[in-house]
């Protein structure tokens, strides 16, 4: 079966596309099949799994606006053989305005996803074992479509006061989508990042996070670390930039944990 | 002659708001009338500012969706009795959706905004000097309102590199809105912010936009400083509430050299 995540959170730099692009690389350095979906216009994602989004490449706007299929605009990630992409091109900053007035606005990318999955399932090899989709800083129509066509939302906290005024909302609309489009959506996961432990600020709120959210919230934090801010510059993650990082040992931590609680934990 | 300033970049947490708040409070420090435009739905600014913005109180979503006079919803800051804030609620989250069919909707924020100076401008004591307008993180309508209303456009760069990907796309939407709907909208001040000299990433991307843009860059750059981003959690700007710090001097700086250059700087 096929996790898929969204990673999701409306307020800005928070650590959204730094999260999907390192959980999916260590995942697919421990030798698992992953699918990132690119669905922010800014195409950061895109960026640092070193896959080509300039304009007009064949990517997830095809798929929202003509209705493509999502196997003719995936593309393989150059970092490993078994992390795959479908871009984001600035194309997309254009389709929250074209999809309002579109039939099955909200389920486009569901369509295309579970389509995509159920024709990959007949080739045992190229069966995903997660799909993550990193999201805009909105709670507009591309980042609906994304909670509409995950089983469960990652949100990425940074550590700083800002953090907790939107939490709310973000919570409330991962309900609504429940309710009205995808019953099987969950909050699942919460991960801490550019986390400072020299600040009071960052103990606070993630105490304040890990009181709200016991169960979801992962014991790993990821702490504040230049080589993971460099590291899109190279075209990489931080898994394979630096590997020795404490960014890069904090990722590999939280996506373990995040695998292990799949099976039980 | 009131300078209209919108704050604006799709890239998301690049100190939007911080920049808002703290340039607003230094310039009503030195004794100017400013008032600050919160169109962002998460509300950071009005928080920052300590004005009420709970669900239902009268806000900038009244003046996008029911024609409301900004007088009417306008609170003055606690901080200085000479800067206002229109704040934002969560019901802005809706309004891009709603304000796609509606009659002139790239140009109901400039309407508002014009009818509510031109006013002002009778009571000589409550001309503004500076209208200060924060962006939420997208390209969506909410900023072509912001735009469109406003005369000179100031993008804060966090020195980071996705912070480059988007200042292209970011710029030709500025002079596409000048084509089509604002005359007078120029890119005035480009402000470096989080810049930590340490790292060598931070200074390649600020030599890296001084050179795409060696007038409209400022001279002031402001550094992290933890005191800034605590500042929000006691509902004030860094000028107030920690006037000695790097991050309150450097505001205090920008500001400096924000009015100066009006004054043919
Ligand atoms: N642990 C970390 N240590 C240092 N820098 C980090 C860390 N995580 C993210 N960053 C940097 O912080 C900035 C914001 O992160 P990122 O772009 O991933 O956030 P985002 O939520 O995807 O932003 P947006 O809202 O624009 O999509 C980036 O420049 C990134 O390189
Ligand atoms: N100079 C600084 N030093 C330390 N922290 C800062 C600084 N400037 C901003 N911050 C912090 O960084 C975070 C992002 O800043 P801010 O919220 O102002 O960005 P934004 O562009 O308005 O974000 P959004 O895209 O969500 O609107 C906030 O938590 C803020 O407190
Ligand atoms: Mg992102
Ligand atoms: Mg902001």
């Amino acid at each position: 079966h096929t996790r898929v995540l969204t990673v999701a959170n409306q307020k800005g730099g928070v650590g959204k596309t730094t999260t999907t692009v390192n959980v999916a690389a260590a995942l697919a350095q421990a030798g698992l099949n992953v699918l990132v979906i690119d669905s922010d216009p800014q195409g950061n994602a895109s960026t640092a799994l070193g896959v080509d989004h300039h304009s007009g490449t064949p990517s997830i706007y095809e798929v929202f606006v003509d209705g493509a299929q999502i196997a003719d605009v995936v593309q393989r990630s150059p970092q490993f053989d078994n992390l795959w992409c479908v871009p984001a091109t600035l194309d997309l900053s254009g389709a929250e305005i074209e999809l309002v007035n579109m039939v099955s606005r909200e389920t486009r990318l569901r369509r295309a996803l579970d389509a995509f999955l159920a024709a990959q399932a007949t080739t045992e090899e190229r069966r995903f074992d997660y799909v993550i989709i990193d999201c805009p800083p909105s709670l507009g129509l591309l980042t609906v479509n994304a909670f509409t066509a995950g089983n469960e939302v990652l949100i990425p906290i940074q550590c700083e006061y800002y953090a907790l005024e939107g939490l709310s909302q973000l919570i409330k609309t991962v309900e609504l989508i429940k309710q009205h489009l995808n019953p099987t959506l969950r909050l699942s996961t919460i991960l801490l990042t550019m986390y400072d432990q020299r600040t009071n600020l960052a103990r606070q709120v993630a105490d304040e996070v890990r009181e709200h959210f016991p169960t979801q919230t992962l014991e790993t934090t990821i702490p504040r670390s230049v080589r993971v801010s460099e590291a899109p510059s190279y075209a990489q993650s931080v898994i394979t930039y630096e590997p020795g990082s404490s960014g890069a040992l904090a990722y590999r931590e939280a996506a373990r944990e995040i695998n292990d609680r799949a099976n039980g934990g």
